[in-house]
């Protein structure tokens, strides 16, 4: 990618993280839609022999074979015997029967994990720099297990299986299904079993958002990856025949737009559909949209698929307009016509032009790319939002990485907007999804094993959310795109990673297999779906009172009963362990509340002192909590601080 | 399946490893056997050993039941589609 690397700080710290030996040991396992060998992300000059660890092997299909591997690109496999089973035989002349990537998404992810230091990146020009990988020196394993017709469990099944024999140390899945409970829960059946090998697991939360309730991938052995924009935008601006400028995003590269104001319609008003206004395949009337440019209004059908339709339409242009459920987010595309993407607001705006000027006209003004754009990071208004609908008291997602208009590798089957009428190549495209913000945490995991191989799956995890922030430089706290105002802990989990901090976090919350395990008799599982999920039999000690309470995560989500509160004040106990993995030192706690009255928050003890490494001290959080309405939520920051590491996790109170 | 009980579809079937029958030498040839017992024509799609014991396989939604009664066998669950994020 291009952009992330110094916004996450990693190109003034580059010392700071291990460039050869370990660095290069560590394997990053992409499960996506293959890889395009010959993108210059997957060069491995100056890279050793492949790591003696490696079990893996280059598989031979169409268009493929093990000459396209090389030592950065050490491992490549495809599983389509699910997806076969189901769709008949694939139609090789439509999709390459091998790990090859006629998609552009798995290539985009491995490169955003680990791809190599590409020099003079960009798109058309846009988002131009060097493009690099997240953990450049680290070696990629793709497994092939997304079709044009889907991602099939049997298959994502099979290459986890895999990818454990071969011996990766990182699995990054930017994919995800409906919710189902965990042990049902191919993505998280797997995920257990590579978290027991010490796999790192990373996972994309989802693009449901803004609504609540919407995650994916919520489990808690795996790393769930919420998406927060950069520093960069692309703006593109609309300018009106009333003399008035609205900001929108465009990657529009081609020949321009005369110079001057052209005729403007909402497609909604040229149109015999109902919903004529989402320039829908064959909706517009041509009489009515030639040689002009055309408003539509986002929804149903992809963006850039808006644009082929006005083009086909005769159309000159399209303004794209964000309706409430997107809000102010903006998500640049590579349109194959002059093109822009406005804020819901600038659309309504524009919206009333139209309707009050009967000859309305407008031009579109591309003003390439800008960096430094403020507030930055905000969330990205379709990154999914907790509460965790599976377990509510385990708080999801737990970070938020890059995820909004991400430069990285692409596939050289398929044009920049995966439209079949799209004949150009390009080797870096720009994208969106929580699937571009999961590979960076897979990256910056492999960063830290390299760093710290003796460190678990859970204290990689805990040191990724424990230094993420949540507030900007000038103290203000994340925005969310979609409401305009403060993020909160089931927008951002513990906020926006932090790498280089990460590395030296202080302590950790780490968590063992038997951990897990208790979690699931915490949920009251029974043996055979503890069986099913962990291949195991396992009963719970009938003995012993297992709590979500107690569950080591790096995070709290108190939930209350509100008719049971309405009573008066409850009170509520939660217990965690620290273990000290720097210097020896003497933490104190302090308790920041961000909202509203109801909760009082104490901790025992008040201080922690460590002396030794790997240490471990214990300390419980007791929530005063009166009665509040149902469906109110509360949160707070407890931190951890010996004056130069702190140890951050949110806190989230909700009254069901 | 559920539409027309004689269409196949894709299931996983989680055993219960440990419950094995003295009689078989490897687990494989258990599941070959137990998935024999509902279906002659059914094959196993993928074996798994590391992420869950047991395989996937297609089959009726008839065999899918009458596989679930079958000692050993945990759980017989309907193939699932995930999407790229």
């Amino acid at each position: 990618t291009t952009r992330s690397p110094e916004f996450l700080g990693l190109d003034k710290s580059a010392n700071l993280f291990p460039t050869s030996g370990s660095a290069s040991e560590v394997i990053v396992g992409v499960l996506d839609t293959g890889v395009w060998p010959e993108s210059k992300s997957f060069d491995d000059t100056g890279l050793g022999p492949v790591p003696s660890s490696w079990k893996g092997a280059c598989e031979t299909g169409t268009n493929f074979n093990a000459s396209n591997c090389n030592r950065k690109l050490i491992g490549a496999r495809y599983f389509a015997r699910g997806y076969e089973a189901t769709l008949g035989p694939i139609d090789e002349s439509k999709e390459s029967k091998s790990p090859r990537d006629d998609d552009g998404h798995g290539t985009h992810t491995a490169s955003t994990a680990a791809g190599s230091v590409v020099e003079g990146a960009s798109l058309f020009g846009y988002a131009a720099g060097t493009a690099r990988g997240m953990a450049t020196r680290a070696r990629v394993a793709a497994y092939k297990v997304c079709w044009v017709g889907g991602c099939f469990s049997s298959d994502i099944l099979a290459a986890i299986e895999q990818a454990i024999d071969d011996n990766v140390n990182v699995l990054s899945m930017s994919l995800g299904g409906g919710t189902s409970d965990y042990y049902k829960d191919s993505v998280a059946i797997g995920a257990f079993a590579a978290m027991e090998k010490g796999i790192l697991v990373s996972c994309s939360a989802g693009n449901a958002g803004p609504s609540s309730y919407s995650l994916s991938n919520v489990a808690p052995w795996i790393t769930t990856v919420g998406a927060g924009t950069l520093d960069r935008d692309f703006p593109a601006f609309v300018s009106l025949g009333n003399g008035q400028n609205y900001s929108g995003v465009s990657l529009y590269k081609g020949d321009g737009l005369p110079g001057k104001l052209l005729p403007f319609v909402y497609a909604g008003n040229a149109s015999n559909a109902t919903n004529g206004n989402l320039c829908m395949m064959d909706t517009l009337i041509p009489e009515k949209v030639a040689g002009k440019i055309v408003m539509c209004d986002r929804g149903v059908n992809a963006r850039v698929q808006k644009g082929a339709v006005v083009k086909a339409a005769g159309g000159l242009g399209m303004v794209l307009a964000n309706t409430e459920s997107n809000g102010e987010e903006l998500v640049a595309d590579a349109h194959l016509l002059p093109a822009t993407a406005v804020g819901q607001k600038f659309g309504d705006a524009i919206k009333s032009y139209l309707v009050s000027d009967p000859k309305p006209t407008v031009t579109i003004l591309f003003e390439g790319t800008k960096v430094g754009v403020e507030p930055s990071p905000v969330v990205a208004a379709f990154s999914s939002r907790g509460p965790n609908s599976i377990t509510p008291e385990l708080l999801k997602p737990d970070m938020i990485a890059p995820g909004v208009n991400i430069l990285a590798g692409w596939s050289g089957a398929v044009g920049p907007t995966g439209l079949a009428t799209d004949s150009r190549r390009v080797g870096f495209n720009i994208i969106s999804g929580t699937s571009m913000s999961c590979p960076h945490v897979s990256g910056l995991a492999a960063l830290l094993k390299a760093a710290h191989p003796e460190w678990s799956p859970a204290a990689i995890r805990s040191a990724l959310m424990t230094t993420a922030y949540v507030s900007y430089k000038n103290g203000q706290k994340l925005q969310d795109i979609a409401t305009g105002k403060a993020s909160t802990p089931f927008d951002h989990g513990a906020g926006h990673v932090n790498p280089v901090s990460a590395l030296n976090p202080g302590l950790v919350y780490d968590l063992t297999v038997d951990d897990y395990l208790g979690f699931l008799c915490a949920l009251n599982y029974t043996a055979s779906q503890i069986n099913s999920l962990a291949r195991r039999k396992f009963t719970c000690d009938a003995s012993k009172r297992y709590s979500l309470a107690d569950f080591n995560y790096p995070s709290f989500a108190v939930n209350i009963d509100a008719a049971q509160s309405s009573s008066g004040s409850s009170v509520l106990k939660y217990s965690r362990t620290l273990t000290n993995v720097g210097p020896p030192g003497t933490y104190k706690v302090s308790i920041t509340s961000s909202t509203g009255p109801g909760v009082k928050i104490s901790v025992e003890p008040a201080t922690l002192s460590f002396t030794q490494a790997n240490e471990k001290k214990s300390y419980t959080v007791t929530f005063t909590v009166s009665s509040m309405p149902s469906n109110t939520n509360s949160f707070a920051r407890l931190e951890w601080s010996d004056g130069k590491y702190i140890v951050g996790s949110p806190i989230a109170i909700s009254w069901n | 399946a559920a539409q027309n009980p004689d269409q196949r579809a894709t299931y996983i079937i989680h055993m219960a490893k440990s419950e094995m029958p003295a009689s078989f030498e490897h687990h494989t040839h258990w599941y070959e056997s137990s998935l024999k017992s509902v279906s002659d024509s059914a094959e196993i799609l993928y074996t798994y050993d590391n992420v869950i014991h047991g395989f996937s396989t297609q089959l009726t939604r008839e065999e899918a039941e009458s596989l679930e009664q079958r000692p050993g066998i945990l759980s017989v669950l309907p193939e699932l589609k995930y999407e790229l994020h």
